[in-house]
């Protein structure tokens, strides 16, 4: 465990935290993709199915818990409690264009056949496009609230500190997950035109509209 | 071969 991991999980909690507090003051899930919600919920629970056949550490345990515990409030916040306030007409990504391709992908290049490895394997895959829907609404409605982009900002820093963590763990301890590194590299990708307009315009205290 | 992985991340 190195101070890039533990920050990474830090800011991932932070994020989600954000996330349900933003719901609950607010009593409204306005500008939040249901569906990148519910994609992570998805990556939670296939991925962390090793709570019933690996112990790795209590920290490990307690956090993993805290993350599908939270994923699933969410997501009930979203489509049952503030049902009402739910832009569904925006959140209007094909979800399909993303199952599809990480199922297929999940079989087909994975560290071994067993159905505990393909489902972790679809986890990662799924992971790194599961905010896809959300960005898709941004650009959609070309706007967002700023604490949706705090939201997104500390969900990217974890991803950043999360390569941050493979490459000391690289030269620490020689391990080397190509997957999760691939995968995650491909993920933070995907935050770096936010990350631009967030230092830009989210910082210097103006709200986050795109041209 | 592929190696088996202990997914000890989050």
């Amino acid at each position: 465990m190195n101070i890039f991991r533990i920050l990474g999980d830090v800011s991932h909690l932070l994020a989600i935290i954000i996330l349900l507090v933003k719901i609950h003051r607010s009593k409204s899930c306005a500008g939040i993709s249901g569906k990148s919600q519910i994609l992570f919920a998805l990556v939670f629970t296939t991925r962390y199915l090793d709570l019933f056949t690996t112990f790795i550490s209590l920290y490990n345990t307690v956090m993993k818990v805290i993350f599908l515990i939270c994923a699933y409030i969410t997501v009930y916040m979203i489509y049952v409690k503030f049902r009402k306030t739910f832009d569904s007409e925006n959140d209007s990504f094909r979800l399909e264009f993303l199952l599809v391709p990480v199922t297929g992908l999940s079989f087909l290049e994975n560290h071994s056949f067993t159905p505990l490895e393909i489902l972790w394997t679809f986890s990662i895959y799924l992971e790194s496009v599961a905010i896809l829907p959300q960005l898709f609404m941004i650009s959609k409605t070309g706007e967002a609230e700023t604490i949706t982009t705090h939201y997104l900002f500390f969900l990217g820093l974890y991803r950043a500190l999360y390569i941050a963590n493979w490459v000391w763990r690289y030269h620490t301890e020689k391990f080397y997950d190509q997957i999760a590194v691939v995968s995650g590299v491909v993920q933070t990708i995907f935050y770096c035109d936010f990350f631009y307009l967030y230092v830009t315009k989210v910082l210097k205290g103006k709200k986050l509209s795109l041209p | 071969e592929k190696k088996s992985f202990k997914h000890d991340e989050l």
